[in-house]
């Protein structure tokens, strides 16, 4: 980093006896929903001793990293994925010569954090860069693209830009002051018809907490929130790079009326917070309701009840009893799921028997709760067979897993494979919201039983293009790559079911133009096509790893994802990171080792929760220079390793 | 707007042009037999000076099949189909098919819309765009209805009126004020009017230049050859029938 004078003068006010940040560099491309992020961080050792200089960085669950380079004096480390087990050898070879260390990611909402240490002479100079890719997902109407912010010092040269190049237009951007009252109205936007840009770069005093402090006072969340524009309810079809990349997010449809049951764990463990912001999030959930949704509640513990046999429509009277019910509920005993479930959807089954339930409505299940099974049927493998045997094929489940005690993994399944979505919420004092967040997410059911297909011929590799559901304010992404043709444009037909209508819609897409307008953007992200069809495949490939039925078929997706992760250099929970010297002569490993709760999403049914990774792992093998230290006490989730172990790793 | 009446037992296309206000509602067809009205509001064209005379257009087209309750309405901007409770919008962005109880819509993208109501009676929209800056000039929209459409004996309107067709006869072919038009005599409905040769353009085709369709021309805003004066069609709202006699 080249410092100007003035901030080179900073540098110096700031030089203290440990360590300095010479620059804090964020940068975010953002090309067609589909986002490349770059955090650039030069250090110097300005204390007279050896010391640790750390580089963490969030980065959110969803994204992939796709490199990390580190300049330690001169000595450059370049990055590359490599298959995991060749990372694993590595890591047992650094390990026996006593110099294996980590990277760890703490449990956050929605962010991990890639962790590295290097331990250096005085006067080293050291700059980091890491990159990782995510693709922007729509929700409540907005993509968010969340930037942790924590470089832990002042800086005389800290900037973020975030670069937005939406093709279709850009409907609306804007920058809610998510860094607190100190950096309100700092962050400056431009933005054109289809481009935008958001700088955000404090100066070294507005960075301190106070008029004289030394701390500085960046530690949060920097948030853009956009939108873009659609000429129509067909979808866009962007063709680049020879891949192709159909959004589908229709508006001003009116919802799908809606019959729900609400199962609620009131075991013992959802005594107190969990239970109270439970019951504050219903009392929103159940006022949404109206003439046209029936619903029920079934609350559980070791026995099972509900406060309606019945699915009743949701009528004020109705609505008011519901909330009474649940508002006097003492949660105490075990938790029987699996009884629970069945309880459901047999109200489910017996209302569409006896023709309450309209033909073109939605059916739910939405069950929250915040343990593993200790009543009834236990084993999570019984419970997932016995759903999937009664749950019919116009029902479907969406799991609300509160805490950390709950086998998150367990609940995500069974709502994947029964055409709903899994959602973690944390026991945190927004539990309500998060709730009635979610919520509000899968409330609106627009359109049943979408199909996005292309001509015969003119694609291939496409990702998942049937749907169950879309709902209002998400998106539907299907991506492929594009045959050679004679044709210049590409065609994509929709069908869909929405209330008492049947939808067929047609758009297209030349094969050239977007390519020829991304040569002419100085910011915008060259190859997002491409990058995004790998992730949504991988993303894809992941979940139906995880309910892959056979030892064979698991075998085959993860050959699948490997190629992929490697050739699109993206560290999965299958790949990791090499990071080598320029000669290899000296070697640093980053790797996501197995987690036995890894769970995944579907890249594009619009609704997905947060994919849950592994700490990132990094282990030196030469330089005695280059110490990795010891990572952070794991969190709660992340316990150490016994040191005796069985292990059947990599299927 | 201009209209064009095609006679197919007469072999003859007759014209001619109704001038109301913007925002009057047009009734075009109204059959109570078989629960279908399409009506027509209008629009003007920017006016540029105080004296200048404004021309309307159709700015919204509105068809309403009474049986189902629902109600697809075109205009410049976008297609709504409304049963009542729900409100479904589509823009002219992207061709679509839509189909609802016994209404099925076809939007080929920005040009035309098709709503077919029971399999029995269709109405083509077109869309007409102009430049945005244009001083006078607005978008506006085209109305085509087929001969063939399977009315009731009810069936009334601007338009619905020529499902049965009348007898017409034109005679006394001659000269007329303009050298380049010539003029003769209609009979038809009991009156006797005088009619002029000329031609106005169907669009369907060509949305550019249009092709010419020769016709007689109706002069008073075809009084005489439709029923009444052409203000007992205006009705108050877009799903209004026209009333009974």
């Amino acid at each position: 980093a080249i410092l100007t004078s003035e901030e080179q003068e900073d540098f110096e006010a700031i030089r203290g006896d440990d360590i300095t940040v010479k620059s804090y560099k964020v940068e975010s491309r953002i090309t067609s929903r589909f986002c490349h992020t770059t955090v650039k961080s030069s250090v110097v050792n300005s204390g007279p001793n050896a010391q640790s200089i750390g580089f963490n960085v969030q980065i959110p669950k969803r994204a992939f990293i796709t490199n990390f380079t580190m300049n330690v004096n001169g000595i450059m480390f370049v990055g590359s994925v490599k298959e995991k087990t060749v990372a694993r050898n590595l890591y047992a070879q650094a390990r026996a010569r006593g110099k294996a260390a980590g990277l760890v990611r703490a449990n956050s909402q929605d962010m991990e954090t890639f962790k590295t240490e290097v331990h250096v002479p005085p006067g080293s100079k050291i700059e980091f860069e890491l990159h990782y890719q995510e693709m922007m997902q729509r929700k409540l109407g907005f993509y968010e693209h969340s930037l942790y912010l924590q470089p832990g010092r002042l800086v005389p040269q800290f900037q973020v830009d975030v670069y937005i190049y939406e093709p279709n237009g850009i409907a609306s951007v804007e920058t809610p002051n998510t860094l607190g009252e100190h950096f309100s109205g700092m962050a400056k936007l431009t933005s054109s018809k289809d481009k935008a840009h958001v700088v955000f770069k404090p100066s070294l005093q507005q960075q301190r907490k106070c008029e004289n402090c030394t701390t500085s006072a960046i530690d949060g969340i920097f948030t853009v929130r956009y939108d873009v524009l659609r000429d129509s309810n067909a979808g866009e079809l962007h063709v680049s790079d020879g891949h192709f990349v159909h959004f589908f997010a229709p508006a001003n449809l009116s919802p799908l009326p809606k019959n729900i049951v609400f199962v609620i764990d009131v075991s013992g463990s959802m005594w107190g917070v969990k239970m109270k912001q439970t019951v504050e999030a219903m009392q929103t959930i159940l006022d949404d309701l109206t003439l046209d949704d029936y619903f029920s509640i079934v609350d559980f513990n070791h026995n099972v009840r509900c406060w309606s046999e019945e699915l009743v429509p949701g009528s004020t009277i109705q609505v008011a009893e519901a909330k009474k019910y649940i508002q006097n509920i003492k949660p105490n005993g075990g938790t029987n799921i699996n009884e629970a479930l069945m309880r459901a959807v047999q109200m489910l089954v017996k209302a569409s028997n006896q023709g309450m339930i309209d033909p073109r409505s939605v059916s739910m299940i939405m069950l929250v709760s915040d343990g593993d099974p200790t009543v009834g049927e236990i084993k999570l493998s019984a419970i997932q067979k016995n759903v999937k045997k009664v749950m019919r094929e116009e029902f479907s489940l969406f799991s609300l897993g509160i805490g950390f005690d709950v086998d998150y993994d367990f609940l995500e399944r069974i709502a994947m494979e029964n055409r709903g979505v899994a959602q973690r919420i944390y026991t945190s004092h927004d539990a309500s919201d998060q709730i009635r967040r979610f919520y509000s997410q899968v409330s609106s059911p627009l359109l049943r039983k979408i199909t996005v297909q292309f001509p015969e011929d003119s694609v291939s590799d496409v990702t998942q293009n049937h749907f169950d559901k879309y709902f209002s304010g998400s998106e539907l992404v299907v991506a492929g790559k594009v045959l050679p043709s004679e044709s210049t444009t590409l065609n994509s037909f929709t069908t869909a079911f929405a209330d008492r209508l049947d939808l067929s819609l047609q758009t297209e897409a030349d094969y050239l133009e977007l390519d020829a307008a991304l040569a002419q953007q100085q910011h915008a992200f060259t190859g997002f096509a491409r990058q995004m069809w790998a992730y949504i495949t991988v993303n894809q490939l992941l979940a139906e790893r995880s309910l892959a039925p056979t030892a064979g078929k698991k075998r085959k997706i993860t050959q699948r994802i490997l190629t992929l992760a490697v050739e699109h250099q993206f560290v999965t929970p299958l790949t990791a990171l090499l990071v080598e010297s320029e000669e290899a002569k000296e070697r640093l490993l980053a790797d996501s080792p197995r987690d036995p709760k890894q769970g995944c999403c579907a890249g594009g049914s619009g609704m997905v929760g947060p994919r849950q990774r592994t700490p990132v792992q990094m282990v030196h093998s030469i330089p005695l220079w280059v110490q990795m230290t010891t990572p952070a006490p794991p969190s709660h989730a992340e316990r150490p390793l016994p040191d005796h172990i069985t292990i059947v790793e990599n299927d | 707007p201009h209209f064009i009446i095609h006679l197919p037992k007469n072999n003859m296309d007759v014209c001619f042009n109704i001038d109301s206000e913007p925002g009057h509602i047009l009734n075009l067809v109204s059959d109570p037999g078989a629960g279908v009205v399409v009506n027509g509001q209008l629009v003007g064209s920017k006016r540029v000076e105080e004296k200048e005379k404004v021309n309307t257009y159709f700015g919204t087209i509105s068809v309403f099949y009474q049986p189902d309750g629902i109600r697809v309405s075109v205009t410049t901007d976008r297609i709504d189909l409304t049963d009542g409770r729900n409100n479904h919008s589509f823009t002219w962005g992207a061709t679509a098919d839509i189909t609802q109880d016994r209404v099925k819509v076809s939007i080929v993208k920005d040009s035309k819309v098709m709503v077919t109501v029971d399999d029995k009676i269709t109405v083509m929209v077109l869309l007409h765009r102009v430049w945005k800056k244009h001083p006078t000039h607005v978008d506006f929209l085209g109305l085509y209805i087929p001969n063939n459409n399977q009315y009731s004996s009810q069936a009334h309107g601007l338009i619905g009126q020529f499902g049965q067709e009348p007898e017409v006869r034109v005679f006394n072919l001659h000269q007329g004020a303009d050298p380049l038009k010539k003029e003769a005599t209609m009979e038809v409905k009991g009156n006797k009017l005088v009619v002029t040769r000329g031609w106005q353009k169907d669009y369907r085709r060509d949305k550019k230049r249009g092709s010419d369709v020769f016709c007689w021309f109706i002069h008073n805003s075809g009084k005489g050859f439709i029923d009444g004066h052409y203000a007992n069609y205006i009705v108050p709202r877009l799903d209004s029938f026209l009333p009974l006699p």
